[in-house]
């Protein structure tokens, strides 16, 4: 607001002067000698005298160009890009020259003010235009910004971390749950084929992967309220079907993100998306070579790989709240006493009453996770590795047990989730849950428990593929093993389609 | 039932699902040999 | 049995319930991810041509930015002295490249009409481009088939070569008429 006098004026002429500079076609022989004398004119018309008129400058021209935009929605895209790009590698040559040669500080405040300026429009337009917003324009300055700022250019290497941390910012604050109107652009932006590259593959040690987590986060938030009702209106399907390719991508050509990232995605996604979690716990490290799951009498605990432990790049004991529950956990792990922590237990997981949300997922996920990885560390400890033998008898399986036989059927169904959300590629986890989830089976006191374990294999194994390779083999040997006794139990026989069902698996088992 | 705030948010995007961001969004100008798309029949090559 | 939706009956439900409403297969029994135009068998990283979320295709060559010496970007200084494109005064080897490369563009129509009017057939079930050989005649015709060497462009090793085969004349593609496409596209 308040503008000095003549501001608005000196603004506009500098930035239509700019991109006439930029579209001229001498400007091709010497670019940076149109950049300079700009640079003074701007100088001149005071623009650099401060952060103040500096501000207001980027804030009219963003706002300009988006107006620009908004008046010529009908023309081809050609006229606004021409005038977009040019602001932007006006934007990106000040930050390319601002501050010192070794001064990256001077640069990134720069960039981070502009970003803070654009999102501040954006969603003020948002709010403005409501339904009538348009993404096209903010689209086109976040990717050629993003494009020039990115280029092979050794001033720009020497800031790379710090620029793709400000875009992953920067998309944060604008995710799709905050602008609802941008989200097929922001999975365009988060997904470029650019983008994923710098983040995931050229960041040195990993170190863009955790950012783009959140972003993924993020995204699966966003569609969980959608897609918990099962039936996708287009606009939904749309988004979810790109999420797919995004994933698809991530799985061909960075399963270990997919791999290290896992329990906190399964956090966000909701239970009845099987296809998109089995996305998530179906990759494997690409240096590992995974024993075909319907080799005849496959001895799983004799495979190289099941006694490596996986990465898991979340603090998922954190996650155990609040502190005293922890406190009481892990004096229920070391001393398995007393008693009553166990019958406690469901009332630390159930968050209301309401059917179909009386449970705390995340909670419910750290715990099995801690419990699990606490239980190898034990059986571990004994120079043993994780068998039926070992599992049984201790605190660790106490806990699971009382699970099992405790919680009503949504927790059930949710704790039996958390469980199979494990059974991933050989490693000790996938080993010990898969133990786990057959000795509840084997030991459960009621046909129940026995019908929800089968539920929870049974319908990650009949969507599409692809399938973890846990899963196959836990299930395998489910129904292989007549210890088991499965094809007794009169949940598999009751009705038609579920018996084919088990048919047609068993057949593509066996 | 879709809570009132996911309810908005629904509405947003089913209007951005009308004019949904097109591949040269996201790439250069070319002022030479701009993207032209159209349905071929199926019989051409399609990748 | 459990008689709510966490069981094996609530299962069958919304299996039952999805055979009926296939806006529910989507999320019940998933999607084939083989059909979304991703290259999953491929050696080679797919993310460098990915052509996004909501293309149905891998980025085209051409739309693939890469990092060249700066002086290589003469297109501002030299654009205007660009002559227009014209088809007729490119060799074949250059209107196949365009009909290989514009996959779903107009460019490729116009390049088949090009390469059409030049006695260039596509065969719409090989997929493939055949002409006769210059003076030579089929040996054997019979209704719509006819018998002969031709040429046909091998797309894999870039060069027309030689073979003798039975064509059905009826399978070769008939010139695209680009005007109707412009009007079915909407666009200029």
């Amino acid at each position: 607001n308040d503008d000095p006098p003549g501001f608005l004026e000196r603004a506009e002429f500098l930035l239509k002067d700019w991109v006439s500079i930029v579209l001229s076609p001498n400007n091709g022989r010497d670019p940076l000698k149109g950049f300079s004398m700009f640079v003074t004119k701007m100088n001149m018309h005071g623009i650099l005298k401060g952060d103040e008129p500096l501000t207001r400058f980027f804030r009219f021209a963003t706002q300009y160009c988006i107006d620009l935009t908004y008046r010529n929605m009908n023309e081809p895209k050609t006229k606004i890009f021409q005038f977009i790009d040019a602001y932007v590698r006006l934007i990106s040559l000040l930050v390319k020259h601002s501050g010192e040669s070794g001064n990256a500080n001077t640069k990134l405040n720069l960039l981070n003010k502009i970003l803070g300026i654009v999102v501040g429009i954006l969603l003020q337009d948002q709010e403005v235009h409501t339904t009538g917003f348009q993404q096209v324009g903010y689209h086109r300055i976040f990717i050629m910004l993003f494009l020039e700022l990115t280029t092979h250019d050794p001033v720009l290497e020497n800031i790379s971390l710090p620029v793709i941390t400000a875009f992953c910012h920067t998309f944060h604050i604008i995710r799709p749950a905050c602008a609802p109107g941008f989200c097929y652009s922001w999975l365009e932006l988060i997904s470029h084929r650019v983008f994923i590259g710098r983040i995931l593959a050229l960041l040195p040690q990993q170190k863009g992967w955790h950012m783009y987590s959140q972003l993924l986060i993020d995204l699966f938030k966003y569609l969980a309220p959608f897609l918990r009702n099962a039936e996708l209106a287009k606009p939904v399907h749309h988004l979810y079907k790109g999420t797919l390719r995004v994933l698809l991508v991530l799985l061909h050509d960075f399963p270990e993100f997919l791999c290290d990232y896992h329990f906190a995605f399964c956090d966000v996604i909701p239970p009845n998306c099987i296809q998109m979690r089995n996305l998530i716990l179906s990759p494997y490290p690409r240096n590992m070579r995974l024993p075909d799951p319907f080799t005849p009498n496959l001895k799983v605990d004799m495979l190289t790989d099941i006694g490596g432990s996986p990465r898991v790049s979340i603090n998922y004991a954190g996650s155990i709240q609040p502190a005293s529950f922890k406190k009481d956990l892990d004096s229920y792990l070391k001393a398995r006493a007393p008693v009553t922590f166990l019958s406690e237990l469901r009332s630390n997981l159930q968050i209301s009453n309401d059917v179909g949300s009386r449970y705390n997922i995340p909670l419910m996920n750290a715990l099995v996770l801690y419990v699990g990885t606490q239980a190898i560390a034990h059986i571990r400890s004994k120079n043993l590795g994780p068998t039926m033998a070992t599992i049984m008898h201790c605190a660790h399986m106490d806990i699971f047990q009382n699970l099992a036989v405790d919680l009503d059927t949504e927790g059930r169904y949710l704790f039996l989730n958390a469980i199979a959300n494990q059974l991933r590629y050989p490693n000790s986890h996938t080993h010990y849950f898969s133990c786990c989830i057959l000795y509840l089976f084997g030991e459960a006191n009621s046909e129940a428990i026995q019908e929800q374990i089968t539920r929870v294999l049974l319908e990650r194994l009949i969507v599409n593929r692809p399938h973890p390779w846990g899963l196959l083999i836990t299930f395998i040997e489910l129904i292989k093993n007549p210890v088991y006794k499965f094809w007794e139990h009169d949940f598999v026989h009751c009705a038609p389609e579920i018996e084919r069902l088990f048919e047609s698996v068993a057949k593509s088992c066996m | 039932k879709l809570q009132k705030e996911h309810q908005i948010q629904f509405q947003r995007m089913e209007a951005a699902y009308y004019h949904l961001p097109t591949p040269s969004d996201s790439e250069r100008l070319r002022p030479y040999l701009q993207r032209q798309p159209v349905q071929t029949p199926p019989h051409f090559p399609q990748q | 049995m459990v008689n709510n939706q966490f069981g094996m009956v609530g299962l069958l439900t919304f299996l039952r319930a999805a055979e009926t409403d296939p806006n529910l297969v989507t999320l019940a029994m998933g999607q084939d991810l083989m059909a979304l135009g991703l290259n999953l068998t491929a050696v080679e990283n797919l993310y460098p041509s990915f052509g996004g979320p909501f293309a149905d295709a891998p980025a085209r060559p051409q739309d693939i930015d890469y990092n060249v010496p700066p002086e290589y970007l003469i297109n501002m200084s030299i654009r205007d002295k660009l002559s227009k494109l014209t088809l007729q005064k490119y060799k074949d080897d250059l209107l196949f490249y365009l009909f290989y490369t514009n996959v779903g563009d107009m460019m490729q129509l116009a390049a088949a009409a090009e390469l059409h009017s030049r006695d260039w057939r596509y065969h719409t079930e090989e997929k493939v481009w055949i002409t006769r050989m210059p003076g030579m005649t089929p040996y054997e015709k019979n209704g719509t088939t006819e018998r002969g060497t031709y040429f046909y462009f091998d797309a894999q090793t870039w060069r027309r070569v030689a073979k003798e085969f039975q064509v059905d004349t009826v399978k070769l593609d008939k010139c695209p008429n680009i005007s109707a496409y412009v009007a079915m596209s909407g666009q200029p």
